[in-house]
């Protein structure tokens, strides 16, 4: 359910600001949604909001996490352990946010065999059989804008239909691949938060 | 005006799904306020809806981030330059964001003197007088969650007012300092857009 992804996002946002409980009109506004329509949603998977409070924060986004699997592990392979892909294959936070990373891959011949947060770096050669054996289902594309399209090609042929692309190029793929593209420039900029503008 | 950033967040969200035009009624949705209150904020600024057409999604992106002066460039340091900072020193896309990378710091005597994207990493004892050549406003903080807090104190006792904490743990810093906390896994958790949940 699209709606339940929205809400999922809103309450991430608003337990990141601290907030412990939300009114359907609330959660709504910021999904986009009536709150009646949040309601009905909500109350179809046994949610109920409390009159005068609302729902609970924290309670509610477990739940949806629960709804969505988010909570499951799901197999994510790195492509390209340079800079960015190496902090990513050792960075703790994505086990626990369902993102378990159980192989990574690259090119180049200096880096392949050469260990990552305990896993051998894998030969571009072992793609398919790697990806099969771990039923990989996500992949974390942090290659060289150059290499980026023929690598999610790649990818793709392998059997993975979820990718995250860093690389700043708009890849084109068939359109069953789910791609999300993460610029963390851009979204820096929009935290808006810095220094007021100078008049 | 905390209101623009919502829309600046709003409409960038927007034009990164490719949406062309966007009425005040859906900018309000997303930003959680009235779209009367929208209408009446930008034509406050110049900006009016075309009828049935509603707002260009890029034309008002831009001049948004013009007010908020987002295009300008804010000098940026990096500290800690691993994996992560690294790759955050050497990305471009900082510097089209208004985010110019002006120096970087790192306490491993076997990085300091390194160049990286074209820059001589220093050691943190240089950080009061670089930050102060450079009026550098804001700190991507990319060291190990064990550092964090000992660097952000050092880095707001050199002057620094807005953090980018990308160590996986919760700061204690004055009131005065701007400080947002990046966790690449959370954010893409709640992307939702892999597999649908096994049932
Ligand atoms: N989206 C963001 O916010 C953001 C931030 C920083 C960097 N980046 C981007 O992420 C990417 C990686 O950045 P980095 O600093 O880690 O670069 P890097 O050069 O350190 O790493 C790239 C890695 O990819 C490998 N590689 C190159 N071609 C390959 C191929 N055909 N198949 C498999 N592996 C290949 C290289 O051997 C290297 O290990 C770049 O595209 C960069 O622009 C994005
Ligand atoms: N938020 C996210 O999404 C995300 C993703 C990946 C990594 N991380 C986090 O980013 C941080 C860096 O990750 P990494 O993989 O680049 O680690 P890393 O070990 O490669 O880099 C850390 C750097 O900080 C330097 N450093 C250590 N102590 C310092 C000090 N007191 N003063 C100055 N410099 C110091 C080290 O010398 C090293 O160069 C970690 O806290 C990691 O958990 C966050």
């Amino acid at each position: 359910m699209e709606r339940l992804c929205d809400y999922l996002r809103v309450l991430t946002m608003l337990d990141r600001k601290g907030q412990q409980t939300a009114s359907s009109e609330e959660i709504g506004s910021w999904a986009g949604v009536k709150a009646s329509q949040v309601r009905k949603d909500l109350s179809y998977f046994g949610e109920f909001g409390r009159r005068g409070l609302g729902y609970d924060v924290e309670q509610l986004r477990a739940h949806i996490r629960d709804i969505l699997g988010v909570q499951r592990q799901r197999p994510t392979i790195v492509v390209g352990v340079g800079n960015l892909g190496s902090a990513l294959a050792c960075y703790p936070g994505f086990e626990s946010h369902g993102f378990q990373i159980v192989a990574l891959f690259d090119n180049d011949p200096r880096r392949i065999g050469y260990k990552v947060s305990g896993m051998k770096i894998h030969s571009m050669l072992d793609l398919v059989p790697v990806v099969r054996e771990h039923r990989a289902e996500i992949a974390l594309l942090t290659v060289p804008e150059q290499a980026a399209q023929e690598v999610a090609e790649k990818v793709v042929a392998a059997g993975i239909r979820a990718i995250v692309n860093f690389a700043p190029v708009l890849l084109s793929l068939p359109p069953e691949v789910n791609l999300r593209n993460v610029d963390l420039a851009r979204e820096l900029e929009t935290l808006c938060f810095y220094l007021p503008p100078k008049e």
